[in-house]
């Protein structure tokens, strides 16, 4: 499984 | 004909920037359990919004006909980013789809 650090990046614009 | 459709339709969204935010956030990307970047927010305000067309929970396969097939998160925001702050262009075309129709 991927890394965990990736999963919740989120970003806005 | 009225089936339906067994696969996941792409649509093609042209967001004009009529806001000064594009007011979407994205998660996902290569490397991730979501491989292509997916909608999470929508905000009211934003030129996404006011387009109308885009709804939370859909895929984003291209942006102004850039695929973002195996691109990184941090890759796939700075295109979306790029396509919204450039002035040669006054929309930006998304490919989408929903998943899981």
């Amino acid at each position: 499984s991927p890394p965990k650090e990736y999963e919740d990046e989120v970003t806005f614009f | 004909t009225g089936s339906p459709v067994p696969a996941p339709t792409a649509t093609l969204v042209r967001v004009m920037k009529n806001a000064n935010t594009l007011g979407i956030a994205i998660e996902g990307g290569a490397n991730t359990h979501q491989p292509l970047p997916r909608i999470v927010t929508i905000q009211k305000g934003g030129s996404a919004h006011n387009c109308g067309q885009l709804k939370v929970g859909q895929v984003i396969l291209e942006v102004n006909g850039i695929f973002l097939r195996g691109r990184e998160h941090k890759d796939a925001a700075r295109i979306i980013a790029e396509a919204f702050k450039t002035k040669e262009k006054d929309h930006i075309d998304f490919l989408v789809v929903e998943p899981g129709l």
